[in-house]
């Protein structure tokens, strides 16, 4: 039988779960076969479940941080695109994620934001802390997620120009970081059709999430006019539609064996050669109304 | 069929039956066969709800049975499971005979909650038993 000490130094035991869950303290499990052990990393809570001895404790586990409702909105159309309703992913779907990531951005650095807002009320300051991203999940594709809330005015077409800027820790300095590198985009869409605007910052983000950057710090200004200049409309009335903080969308490739390897999977039904993985081609996107969750072509 | 019916000549109890018909049923009909057997659950019921979002219900399904003294094709049974199975017979009675275990699984979409109040989309491999074997 193992002992608790030894269970700990198992180094086998390091890909199981996350320090913080105690699960090492399950012996039983842990005198398990290698290859079994490694489905009960697929959902730490399940491995709670099966330690605690009679089973009392894990009902009355510590509450989760609730999600904002809009962004759960969001997940939930996503889900349905991606599952049937009994929950089996979707194999006419050939999108490449096995996992989608949603986190709204942490309330710190409030006082900077404040006084952005009194000054300039489009420009937010947003963390996001990525604790949550493992190892083996690797980025396909990140977003910058705005939901329109209902009081905008329905309009024929809307511009909206965003600049976005990633911010560096300063480790001296008690105020928040400095700007390290930003970049500007220009959307054009029309509200009836969309709830939510999808800012591809990918490219920007990659290099921050390859290299496990745990918190992203930036600062986020969107200014909506009604209007479309390549129609030769006169933009004018903003819109406020950065008073609710977005949320940042990871598109991620779970390469761990617990995860569901689509093109795997295809390839073992169809005896097919293997395709090339192709890492920005998602083909399917979330982005809600008719025809927009269209393959990549039209976003392009 | 032959081969089939040769199994089951083998397995023909000592005393002999009165109704005929109803001892051949038995074999062209075996009962409690290594076989999927449904299963569905709810995560109310396991007081997940909390934190996964989607499915609401679940299928995991499981595999329950005997397994035949010699298994065919239908099973896909390795050599070993027969070997295993002439050991329990012959040699040691303490070897377990082969059991019915799962031999395909398909995947399974969750939506769930993380602690930090992130929410995230993951398909999970080997979450619904859809075939069964003998092993």
């Amino acid at each position: 039988p193992h002992s608790r000490g030894r269970v700990v130094s198992d180094k086998t035991s390091g890909f199981l779960v996350a320090p913080e869950d105690n699960a090492s303290e399950l012996n039983p499990l842990l005198r398990l076969p290698k290859g079994v052990r490694r489905g009960y990393a697929l959902l730490p809570p399940l491995l709670k479940v099966l330690s605690d001895q009679g089973h009392q404790n894990w009902e009355s586990e510590a509450p989760r941080l609730q999600p904002d409702s809009r962004a759960l909105r969001y997940m939930k159309r996503l889900y349905k695109m991606s599952a049937t309703k009994e929950g089996i992913p979707k194999a006419n779907k050939s999108h490449l994620y096995n996992t989608v990531r949603l986190f709204t951005p942490c309330s710190e650095c409030k006082h900077r934001h404040r006084d952005l807002m009194k000054g300039d009320v489009h420009s937010v300051d947003l963390l996001f802390n990525l604790d949550r991203v493992t190892a083996l999940e690797h980025l396909l594709k990140s977003v910058l997620l705005y939901s329109f809330d209902t009081s905008v005015p329905i309009s024929s077409s809307i511009t909206c120009m965003c600049h976005l800027s990633v911010k560096e820790h300063d480790f001296s300095s008690q105020v928040c970081p400095s700007f390290s590198h930003s970049i500007a985009f220009s959307l054009h869409f029309e509200v009836r059709k969309r709830k939510w605007v999808e800012i591809d910052v990918t490219s920007f983000l990659q290099p921050l999430i390859a290299t496990k950057r745990r918190n992203i710090h930036m600062a986020v200004n969107f200014t909506c006019l009604v209007g479309d200049p390549q129609q030769n409309t006169k933009l004018e009335n903003p819109i406020n539609v950065a008073l609710v903080p977005p949320s940042l969308l990871l598109y991620l490739n779970d390469t761990s064996e617990q995860a569901y390897h689509r093109w795997n999977s295809l390839r073992h039904r169809r005896k097919n050669p293997a395709r090339p993985r192709q890492r920005n081609s998602l083909l399917v996107e979330p982005t809600g109304d008719k025809g927009e969750g269209k393959p990549q072509g039209k976003r392009a | 069929s032959r081969r089939r019916r040769d199994e089951n000549l083998k397995e023909a109890p000592a005393t002999p039956p009165y109704n005929l018909s109803e001892y051949f049923k038995q074999f062209l009909f075996p009962q409690n066969e290594c076989e999927l057997h449904n299963f569905r659950l709810s995560f109310s019921q396991l007081k997940w709800d909390k934190w996964i979002i989607a499915p609401h219900r679940y299928s995991p399904q499981y595999c329950k049975g005997d397994c035949p003294r010699v298994v065919g094709h239908r099973y896909g049974s390795p050599v070993h499971t027969m070997v295993q199975n002439i050991i329990y017979e012959k040699l040691d009675s303490s070897v377990p005979k082969p059991s019915c275990v799962p031999a395909e699984y398909s995947p399974l979409s969750v939506l769930t909650i993380e602690p930090d109040g992130s929410i995230v989309y993951k398909e999970y491999e080997d979450m619904i038993a859809t075939k069964c074997t003998c092993r």
